[in-house]
């Protein structure tokens, strides 16, 4: 799967969601 | 005869089986299991793999005793709720989790030992309209159930006396949750697959819900059965009860999904069909690291490397009993095989 079928990726994607997210 | 029935038939482009039966146990009550499990029981320092065995009314533990053979050690009588499954809890022992209900789950149970009093015992986790239950690491049990209009999703963290040390809530998303996984390579995520084929996904230590993905139409009333992170994307491991045949991969039983979670897209990277000729559905199984076992409606047991994409074994139906359950060892490469005739069968994976 390539980045572009799928979006750009982020191998921190639980922290930055968690930091996203409403608490 | 019985013990060709036991033995997995050999699959084109496999040389040898690598599923090796072991050992029987039949219950000579003759009751029908509905779940069979594995759990660690010891003592003193001491603790073996023991095999626990379910029907309506009454939960059975089995120690293993040489060569090939196991005794019956305890029986649990339970009340008038039928029994519908085993829970399996992670880093637990001396310790049998049960859920008990009859169209849905009413209640959890622990089943346990305690030496204070050298006798068996049974206490009351939850009650309710409970739709999902899973065991975590380090002892705990992640639910979700309905009351009134609202949904609660929790996690009980339990102490091997019985007692439930802690409760935790998680932010419900607004669809039931139907199943849940914990990601591996992410300590704190967790995932749940819901009634209306969304993946969501949690924050264990906030509670927070940090994102809901839709899986798409094609493969109505998935359930997660394992979740890992990898190179930033989110592999989830699902089954199809309702999954459509389709030229392209039959009637696939697991399917593995690869989700960006930071942009919801996804895209299906593997599933996992029978090889040509064999026929069946998926009715129930169950996915252990890279490995997946499935009950079929032919009454037949496939296994599938999910690494490899292919199937590895088969157990055909008995012509007499067909298989009902199957279940992973909690540990090493054992696979439990239920029967409907109630007798539990020990292979070894290799």
């Amino acid at each position: 799967c390539s980045d572009s079928d799928l979006g750009p990726i982020s191998l921190d994607w639980f922290e930055e969601l968690s930091s996203e997210a409403p608490p | 005869t019985e013990a060709e029935q036991l033995t997995p038939v050999l699959l084109d482009g496999l040389r040898e089986e690598n599923l090796q039966f072991i050992s029987k146990l039949k219950d000579s009550s003759g009751s029908c299991a509905v779940d069979v499990s594995s759990v660690w029981w010891g003592a003193a320092g001491y603790r073996e793999l023991c095999v626990v065995t379910a029907c309506e009314s009454s939960v059975s533990l089995w120690k293993p005793q040489a060569p090939d053979h196991w005794e019956k050690v305890y029986t649990w009588q339970l009340g008038e709720i039928p029994v519908i499954q085993i829970i399996p809890v992670p880093d637990t022992c001396n310790l049998v989790c049960i859920a008990l209900g009859n169209l849905e789950i009413g209640e959890i149970r622990l089943l346990l030992y305690s030496s204070e009093n050298d006798s068996f015992k049974q206490s009351l986790v939850k009650s309710g309209n409970i739709k999902a239950v899973l065991g975590l690491r380090d002892g705990k049990l992640i639910s979700s159930s309905r009351a009134m209009q609202e949904q609660q999703v929790e996690i009980v963290s339990l102490s091997e006396t019985g007692r439930c040390k802690d409760r935790q809530t998680l932010m419900p998303p607004e669809e039931t949750v139907l199943a849940f996984a914990e990601v591996e390579g992410v300590r704190d995520a967790l995932v749940g697959t819901t009634a209306v084929n969304s993946v969501v996904v949690w924050n264990l230590k906030t509670g927070q819900l940090l994102k809901k993905m839709h899986i798409g139409y094609s493969y109505p009333a998935s359930i997660c059965h394992r979740a890992y992170s990898d190179s930033g994307l989110l592999f989830v491991v699902l089954s199809h009860p309702h999954a459509k045949e389709s030229e392209l991969c039959g009637n696939p039983a697991f399917r593995v999904i690869a989700f960006n979670p930071k942009t919801a897209r996804s895209t299906g990277v593997m599933f996992s069909s029978l090889p040509p000729g064999h026929t069946g559905r998926y009715l129930e199984g169950e996915v252990k690291d890279a490995w997946a076992a499935a009950v079929l409606t032919s009454g037949a047991i496939a296994v599938w490397d999910l690494l490899l994409g292919c199937c590895t074994a088969l157990l055909p139906p008995g012509s007499d009993s067909r298989w009902t359950l199957v279940r992973w060892s909690a540990a090493g490469a054992g696979l439990l095989a239920g029967r409907a005739d109630g007798s539990v069968c020990v292979y070894r994976y290799a």
